[in-house]
């Protein structure tokens, strides 16, 4: 394991985290997209089920498990804990829009045609665009929390951070996973956008407001 | 270099 990739997994833990006592501490979950956490849960699940098949190293499998805990705990105060503060209202992307189509797709496009590889692909189609019900749910209300642009950062630094060791593992290794480099591009481009509104404003001590 | 259906990241 590189450099790259371990810190690509710190910025995926810390972003998970972050997230989670944002709305533990606040007791609130305002601003956060309930359908944006409930596809990452997908993915979690899809992607992780090998964690009965193959196993790896125990630094993978227990990232793999905390994860999925956080993931299901955070969903679990979306919509339960404190349903009463989420903004179900502004959370209306059409999630149906994400999963069809990368369903389709990761029938279509893999490695082989097996049932796991197949939700590990679903997995990686899906996540490339889990976050757009956030996205478009602040480009709706127009501003974000500071914690919540923190949040979104370290997940959008996460997949970046992974494209490097893409070329690392690629110049090394000679490895490279087509499906997930590609799904990785497409998916912190769709970051970008906010990478640049979040130098230009957060890092400067503003509020993320949209005209 | 990986075994089908096996994955090594995250």
């Amino acid at each position: 394991m590189n450099l790259f990739r371990f810190l690509g997994d710190l910025s995926h833990l810390l972003a998970i985290i972050l997230l989670l006592l944002k709305i533990w501490k606040s007791r609130s979950c305002a601003g956060i997209s309930g359908k944006s956490q409930v596809l990452f849960a997908v993915v979690f699940t899809a992607r992780y089920l090998d964690l009965f098949t193959n196993y790896i190293s125990l630094y993978n499998t227990c990232m793999k498990v905390v994860y999925i805990a956080c993931s299901f705990t955070t969903v679990w105060m979306i919509y339960s804990k404190f349903k009463a503060t989420y903004d179900g209202n502004h959370d209306t992307f059409r999630v149906e829009f994400l999963v069809v189509p990368t369903a389709i797709l990761a029938f279509l496009v893999n490695h082989d045609f097996t049932p796991l590889e197949i939700l590990w692909t679903f997995s990686i189609y899906l996540e490339s665009v889990a976050i757009l019900p956030q996205l478009f749910m602040i480009s709706k209300t127009g501003e974000a929390e500071t914690i919540t642009t923190h949040y979104l950062f370290f997940l959008g630094l996460y997949r970046a951070l992974y494209l490097a060791n893409w070329i690392r593992r690629y110049q090394t290794e000679n490895f490279y996973d087509q499906i997930a480099v590609v799904s990785g591009v497409v998916q912190t481009i769709f970051y970008c956008d906010f990478f640049y509104l979040y130098v230009t404003k957060v890092l400067k001590g503003k509020k993320l407001s949209l005209p | 270099p990986l075994a089908d259906g096996e994955h090594d990241e995250l």
